[in-house]
């Protein structure tokens, strides 16, 4: 695409082709939008995060990940969504310039880019990273059961073999740790959404306990005003909860280690869909995904203005 | 390039935490390949899982065989795959 007024947003895109889109939104708004680049993956290939901010220095900000399994096509697809969002939005949309003019977002779209690639070069069903397990034959990490959080409890498996496999260590996967890095040198960091798919859930912690999350009321609260915000464009019905409840006990995620960080306003998404395709959602249903999905996420970025801890 | 040519994505329905463990059983056998796309959970949520062709036949007599519902959520993975890369390919053509 020669700018990001070609760029379709409603196929799916290689590795290459979005880190090409983010340099094209990047050279479009200097004053808006920077890249930065958090780490290399166990492959070697950087590790980007796009940055939105209006000015200050270390301002509150809040945290959007998408893709960390690399399967979920519709996720990194909606964060390339997300990212045109925000530039057309700023200035336009009162809600989200009101966010910008106070905080900044950091939008990590590609956030497993070795299992990306990959899901483009062999094995367009891989969900993990790509690092070699020493003595084993089977490869690679789940990066949402890699976090110093309940690491290793049951919720997680210690086969190398599994999907769910925890690692050697919490934090083991640089693409987990380049994050872990980021969210702990920034310290200001006030929500924190990570993005996967499928099954139409929007979650909080905690994965690895049941024991209900000090701020499980407020949460609940805004999941349901999240998903009233989502449900309204299309009529998509999604549930909502903590992890252990609304599916099961997962053990090393992420929002677990972001709330325990002190980021209060920790979700996960489970976009669609229900369950026709799964993880192979039509490419036509990529935009009206992001479109539905950005409401939501709209709708937690202003209750952390509007709440500020 | 991996070729899912006959693959189907089976959705379990379990009755209860019997079942639950039935599928669970079937989740450790390493040589069936399977892949679950959403994990046994709790009576009542779905669990959604890839099955490759050589092992259909033995999962549904499996299942069938504990009174284990499912229905085929896609009956071949191979062939979605080949319409999402013909819809990037016409893309990057055009």
């Amino acid at each position: 695409a020669a700018s990001t007024k070609t760029f379709n947003f409603a196929t799916y895109h290689t590795l290459e082709e979005i880190y090409g889109f983010m340099d094209m939104l990047v050279a479009e708004h200097p004053q808006l939008v920077s890249k930065l680049q958090i780490g290399s993956t166990y492959e070697g290939r950087p590790i980007y995060v796009l940055k939105f901010s209006t000015g200050g220095n270390n301002r509150p900000a809040i945290w959007i990940d998408t893709g960390i399994h690399s399967r979920e096509w519709v996720t990194q697809a909606s964060g390339v969504w997300f990212a045109k969002k925000i530039t057309q939005d700023y200035g336009q949309d009162p809600a989200l310039t009101s966010i910008l003019d106070s905080m900044d977002i950091f939008l990590e779209i590609v956030t497993n880019p070795d299992g990306f690639a990959f899901t483009h070069s062999k094995d367009r069903l891989w969900r993990k990273t790509r690092s070699i397990t020493a003595g084993s034959s089977c490869v690679g990490v789940d990066p949402n059961r890699n976090w110093d959080s309940g690491f290793g409890l049951p919720g997680a498996s210690n086969n190398p073999c599994s999907e769910t496999y925890h690692g050697k260590f919490a934090h083991s996967e640089v693409e987990v740790k380049s994050i872990v890095d980021f969210v702990k040198n920034h310290g200001n960091i006030k929500a924190f959404i990570s993005i996967h798919s499928y099954s139409q859930l929007l979650l909080y912690p905690y994965g690895y306990k049941t024991e209900p999350a000090p701020d499980h009321a407020e949460l609940d609260e805004l999941a349901k005003s999240a998903l009233k915000a989502l449900s309204s464009l299309y009529g998509t019905y999604y549930e909502h909860g903590s992890i252990i409840n609304a599916i099961y006990r997962a053990s090393g995620g992420t929002i677990d280690w972001t709330y325990e960080q002190g980021i209060k306003y920790s979700f996960t998404f489970e976009l669609r869909d229900t369950g026709l395709y799964g993880f192979l959602l039509p490419a036509s249903q990529i935009i009206p995904t992001a479109q539905e999905t950005w409401l939501a996420i709209r709708t937690i970025m202003e209750h952390t203005l509007n709440h500020p801890y | 390039k991996e070729d899912f040519a006959g693959h189907q994505v089976l959705r379990i329905s379990v009755a209860n935490e019997a079942q639950i463990q039935k599928v669970m059983e079937l989740e450790n056998l390493e040589h069936l390949q399977l892949d679950f796309w959403r994990g046994p959970a709790r009576p009542g949520s779905p669990i959604d899982v890839r099955v490759p062709f050589t092992r259909i036949q033995a999962v549904k007599v499996f299942l069938e065989a504990h009174g284990i519902k499912y229905t085929t959520m896609i009956k071949d993975v191979q062939s979605l795959l080949d319409e999402e890369q013909e819809q990037m390919f016409a893309f990057q053509a055009r």
